[in-house]
């Protein structure tokens, strides 16, 4: 599949990788080539730096570069096109899939991704993220939430109270993310709307990225006196569902946008089913 | 009898930072899930009889917790429904990840979608039937919402 649209977006798809390619606002007409893909990084278990590990309450990749999901494999995908959406499944890898999908007359990309059991046969803990690189100059800029209400600007290797040495790269940049995470230039703005709290940060330019889901081998050593390592009934480990809604949009209106829908995920309305055909409730 | 008060007790205990961050270990994780279980037990009989009392028919509400692997016995065991619909928003097939994922717990291949909207406060009803051959296709139309 090349691409998926309805009256206001359009997503583009990279037929060689099938990966996302690039997201147009109809409404606008701006388009932005953005990249997404999953990856992880390799946690730590202490090195000759520090003995610290990644675990529970710390978060530590042993490297700055996270390994692609993928592999260097092309991204397996199908379409599903009818009347009320469009979607596109892409298959990362037998433990990572993502739907991209328009619902007929939204405004957004949602893509539901689902991660998990993480293997961890090859003995490496593994912390998953999502990330996206576009060609946003962003000057080493991004903003995150604090509690769906003020939103903060994060600036990559700088605190702006205290004079910071930065000594872990990535975990030293990373924030929490509790409805949105955002980055812009003087003139788009690419936003991100979480359905839970996340990690999340802008590690270079014009790149964005959330931690969806972790399994460590190691206890951090901070107390809980074991490994972040959760396993299901089946005793797996967790496979986590979850929705990242993407907005692209002027940074002067990305915001009307990102409010109202930031508050519709939040309270969205709850399906219940019944068979139909009962009695009435009053006597009469 | 339904009961909000055990899944406020539940998400009050679930106000520490453990509840919050995971930093548990896993059997108070565990307990921690086990107490926000019965919470939303007894709530969803509470906003059952709600939804009873507000529509005005006594009905065996279900909340199908595993939507979000499109499991739902109840539609599921309630016949099934073609999948060559026209007009409609159609059917979705469900993605053989979705299948392994949700393991034994459904066994529907589609689901049937169709656009909906809810008022902010209160809801919407929606009545999915299946009509003879013979029956002039409808388009779907929603039983009207009291207005409060």
């Amino acid at each position: 599949p090349q691409e998926i649209q309805n009256e206001h977006v359009r997503v583009l798809f990279d037929p060689l990788t099938g990966h996302l390619k690039e997201i147009q606002n109809l409404d606008k007409s701006i388009s932005l080539p953005v990249f997404q893909s999953f990856y992880w990084y390799n946690a730590s278990i202490g090195n000759n730096e520090s003995s610290q590990a990644s675990g529970a309450y710390i978060f530590r990749p042993n490297s700055s570069e996270p390994i692609p999901v993928s592999g260097s494999k092309r991204v397996s995908t199908y379409l599903v096109k009818n009347a009320l959406v469009q979607e596109v499944h892409q298959n990362f890898s037998s433990w990572c899939s993502q739907v991209v999908r328009l619902h007929a007359g939204q405004p957004y990309v949602e893509l539901e991704w689902t991660v998990g059991p993480i293997p961890v046969a090859d003995g490496w803990g593994k912390e998953i993220i999502s990330r996206f690189e576009t060609t946003l100059q962003t000057d080493a800029r991004f903003y995150t939430d604090s509690n769906g209400r003020q939103i903060l600007e994060r600036r990559r290797d700088y605190r702006p109270t205290w004079n910071l040495s930065q000594t872990e790269p990535v975990a030293g940049n990373y924030y929490p993310v509790n409805s949105r995470i955002f980055i812009k230039d003087k003139k788009f703005q690419l936003t991100v709307l979480t359905d839970r709290s996340q990690g999340g940060s802008s590690i270079f330019d014009g790149s964005l990225e959330l931690m969806v889901h972790r399994r460590l081998l190691y206890d951090d050593n901070r107390g809980v006196g074991e490994p972040l390592v959760e396993l299901g009934a089946d005793k797996q480990g967790l496979v986590v569902r979850g929705r990242h809604l993407l907005l692209l949009d002027t940074v002067e209106s990305a915001a009307d946008r990102h409010r109202l829908l930031a508050q519709e995920l939040f309270m969205a309305p709850y399906a219940v089913l019944a068979p139909g055909g009962g009695p009435s409730y009053r006597r009469g | 009898l339904g009961d909000s008060s055990v899944l406020r007790e539940a998400v009050a205990v679930a106000q520490h930072h453990d509840a919050v961050a995971g930093t548990e270990k896993q059997h108070v994780a565990d307990n921690y899930a086990r107490q926000l279980a019965a919470g939303w037990e007894s709530c969803q009989l509470l906003v059952a009889n709600a939804l009873a009392s507000l529509s005005g028919s006594k009905e065996n509400f279900v909340f199908c917790n595993a939507l979000n692997v499109s499991v739902c016995p109840l539609t599921e065991a309630a016949g099934r429904v073609s999948t060559s619909l026209g007009g409609w928003g159609g059917v979705v097939p469900i993605s053989n990840f979705t299948r392994r994922l949700r393991r034994e717990g459904g066994s529907a291949t589609g689901e049937l979608l169709f656009q909906a909207s809810a008022p902010p406060l209160g809801f919407s009803t929606f009545t999915v039937s299946r009509l003879s051959r013979r029956d002039p296709p409808v388009s779907p139309r929603r039983t009207p919402v009291s207005p409060q």
